[in-house]
């Protein structure tokens, strides 16, 4: 005998409202159900949204950082480059040898290790490529060694502090006044690792006051953490575009002088760009690079609300000037 | 709505593609830079 001729079984679970609303009395049910429900998928769908613009903005503002850390990255590759320029310029017959050397010694590196005071920088950003956690890696290998270089800084003439912001915390613990030179010179220590071991000697250079000759020994065995904080303001370019000192400096180890202020120029031999593992001045050289920087400065510009303000205001106040000229 | 978000979606796509690119420029530049600067060292 079959049973579910008689029996319902079905539980009926059609939230169809019309069919509810047909059952119950309208004033008893409210079509609130259906527009409660309505309104959650639109609150998620809001939310979705509000995420989505979250996102892109997060990342539209790591581009731009990213396109900043780039541009000073160009020219200080570009200052540096010229500075080999020149050197190679006035020693031709050294760069072998220590060409030689330094590729010799250097080669065991690996290219996390070479990447240094950028990758500290961009640890500081969200996204999440493979290569940049291996890039959050400190240098935990480096060996410190005796390497000497010069830093010279204009500085505004009414400026009398022995100050060379370079991104590092230094500590003074001395000052002296020398024989060659009446301005003093003052000694500073790294204070962002007890165990750094480079120091610091800042002063003014003998032919022009306004120069800061800073002269560093030794490397630096952690990151550089306020680098991208004068990246984005725009210390380094200050640095970048300081003037060479002349000023020389006794010491026992190979000193490095560089020259920040000069245009950069193409290496005078083919062959030496080739030799540091270049290929980056030419893809900055490119016209593409080039273009691509112009499409990004054109989209940071054109995001940016006060700038389309600022156009347009100046757009009409144009043609509102034309206008009453004509009449 | 549908099309206001799939235009979203497709700017963060665009917007995180340059990002990739600009980051592999930054590593090949800071590549270059530290030879450059070992060489010099």
């Amino acid at each position: 005998m079959e049973y579910t001729s008689l029996v319902d079984t079905s539980l009926d679970l059609n939230l169809n409202p019309s069919h509810f609303s047909s059952l119950v009395p309208k004033k008893e049910v409210p079509n609130n159900f259906i527009e409660l429900g309505l309104r959650m998928s639109s609150v998620k769908d809001e939310q979705a949204a509000s995420a989505l613009v979250e996102e892109l903005n997060r990342v539209s503002a790591e581009n731009k950082k990213l396109t900043e850390m780039l541009t000073v990255m160009c020219e200080n590759y570009n200052a540096l480059q010229n500075h080999l320029a020149d050197y190679m310029a006035k020693n031709p017959a050294a760069p072998s040898d220590s060409t030689n050397n330094s590729s010799r010694k250097r080669k065991p590196e690996s290219p996390t290790n070479q990447v240094m005071t950028i990758n500290n920088e961009r640890g500081n950003s969200e996204s999440s490529s493979s290569d940049e956690d291996s890039c959050k890696k400190p240098r935990q290998e480096q060996h410190i060694k005796a390497k000497i270089s010069r830093v010279c800084v204009r500085t505004e003439a009414s400026d009398t502090g022995l100050l060379v912001k370079d991104g590092y915390q230094w500590r003074k613990y001395g000052q002296k006044v020398t024989r060659d030179n009446p301005s003093p010179r003052a000694y500073f220590k790294c204070s962002h690792a007890p165990s750094c071991p480079v120091k610091k000697k800042v002063q003014r250079s003998v032919e022009d006051q306004s120069i800061l000759v800073a002269t560093y020994e030794g490397e630096h065995n952690h990151p550089n953490q306020s680098k991208h904080e004068q990246a984005s303001s725009g210390l380094n370019r200050t640095v970048a575009s300081t003037t060479l000192g002349s000023a020389s400096l006794s010491s026992s180890g190979p000193t490095i002088t560089l020259d920040l202020t000069t245009p950069p120029k193409p290496p005078t031999n083919p062959s030496d760009e080739a030799k540091v593992g270049g290929g980056g001045d030419r893809r900055v050289d490119t016209p593409e690079f080039q273009q691509f920087l112009v499409d990004q400065m054109a989209s940071s510009l054109t995001k940016d609300p006060s700038f389309k303000a600022a156009l347009a205001a100046a757009i009409s106040g144009r043609m509102v000037q034309q206008n009453q000229s004509q009449k | 709505d549908e099309q206001a978000a799939s235009a979203l979606v497709e700017e963060l796509n665009r917007v995180s593609a340059e990002n990739k690119k600009l980051t592999e420029m930054l590593t090949v530049m800071c590549e270059n830079y530290n030879a450059l600067q070992n060489h010099l060292a």
